[in-house]
């Protein structure tokens, strides 16, 4: 499903270039789940940004279902990033004015739906994170865990093939944060990919697969 | 130092009030390091903000160094605050525009210090929790991890009687982490009060003593 080869992305921050990434390689199959580990600033939202199609490599290749991206202009990106991809952002990205339910319809603003059965859609999983009270508080009347899960409730709404989750629980205490794995363990059980970046060990080993990134580097 | 009697907060959602702190007694003695622990919602970062001076209660009393903090108008409390105070926020409020050191030496803006001490200092803070090479990398060029050590430096900078880290170490891997808690464990060897949130029971082992919250009381 997902091949990257080659991959390397460089920073400029001034006249100073930074390899965030160099040349990584990766294959991930369909349905599979993935766990990203590695210490801060080695490269981990960089990679999941590339594989989201939030941005581009400096060089390399990605192929998507056997497509490769670099071929895509970005109408058709951001069709396919709506389409096949939740993304779970480490920092939210909830719209500031907008309420939790408002942002968790956001991504069925392309959808054939109508803003009654986009609400709806929005409440279910809401309410599947724990925050159907809440669905009515604004981005900025909800703790940090609340905001978390209401971007994980965002990832899922419009039903991705692909999920990535930049670092889910970092907010949630572990009762709370076994709730969200376990959500997202229901979502590989049905065919989907997911891929999570996660500092903490004991949630790498219910993935599948872990790897391991230091300095942009895959290492064994 | 710290004396909170019967203290509440209510917050108005619409029509709706819902509240976050019910009747919350709580006594620190200076020097002391408390770690604060609760599920997702439970009023920690709301309780935070409170001791922080950054919000006010809605009821009850709350004495710093034996002073009702009711009694203070807006200007005296901002002055103790940067005087007394570091804050580490859950997410961070980093300025967005401005370099790691320029945020790092944010609250020395009131000092005597001109701006190649103020600088210097920074660096100094920035060098602690290994971002050194990273000080003009602005907000948006820097890791979720490292936003949260630039959180950390920018508190430890005014050299705070008081530090206040709501999760310091929700985006950091095991090693990183473990650096960041010996520089508050540090902190306190000096004298500094120490009060952290977090979801880690490793973490509030540390602390001299540990508070849990349930929906905005705190239980035993
Ligand atoms: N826009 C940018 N300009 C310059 N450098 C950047 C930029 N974005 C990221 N970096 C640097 O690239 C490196 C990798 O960043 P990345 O966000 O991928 O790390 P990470 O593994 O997710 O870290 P963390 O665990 O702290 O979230 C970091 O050293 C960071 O400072
Ligand atoms: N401005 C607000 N208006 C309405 N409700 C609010 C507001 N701010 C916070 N709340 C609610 O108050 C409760 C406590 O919030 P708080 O941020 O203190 O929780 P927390 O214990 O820090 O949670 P977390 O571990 O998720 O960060 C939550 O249920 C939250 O939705
Ligand atoms: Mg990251
Ligand atoms: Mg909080």
């Amino acid at each position: 499903l997902i091949e990257l080869e080659g991959i390397s992305k460089t920073y400029k921050t001034g006249k100073i270039s930074f390899e965030a990434l160099r040349g990584v390689d990766l294959k991930i199959e369909k349905g599979e789940s993935l766990s990203i580990i590695g210490p801060s600033g080695s490269g981990k939202s960089t990679l999941m940004h590339i594989i989201g199609l939030l941005d581009k490599p400096t060089k390399g290749n990605y192929l998507l279902d056997g497509k490769n991206i670099n071929r895509h202009n970005s109408n058709k990106l951001a069709v396919l990033r709506n389409q096949k991809i939740g993304f779970v952002f480490q920092s939210f990205h909830l719209l500031q004015g907008s309420t939790a339910w408002e942002n968790v319809a956001l991504p069925l603003a392309y959808s054939r739906k109508n803003n009654k059965q986009k609400k709806e859609k929005a409440m279910k999983y809401l309410d599947l994170v724990g925050l159907k009270r809440w669905a009515s508080h604004k981005s900025n009347e909800l703790s940090g865990g609340q905001m978390q899960r209401v971007a994980i409730a965002r990832s899922l709404v419009n039903d991705p093939e692909i999920i990535l989750a930049d670092e889910p629980t970092g907010n949630l205490d572990s009762k709370t944060g076994e709730e969200i794995l376990k959500i997202l363990e229901e979502q590989k059980q049905r065919g989907i990919t997911v891929i999570l970046v996660t500092h903490d060990p004991e949630i790498s080993k219910r993935t599948d697969k872990t790897i391991k990134i230091l300095d942009g580097n895959i290492v064994k």
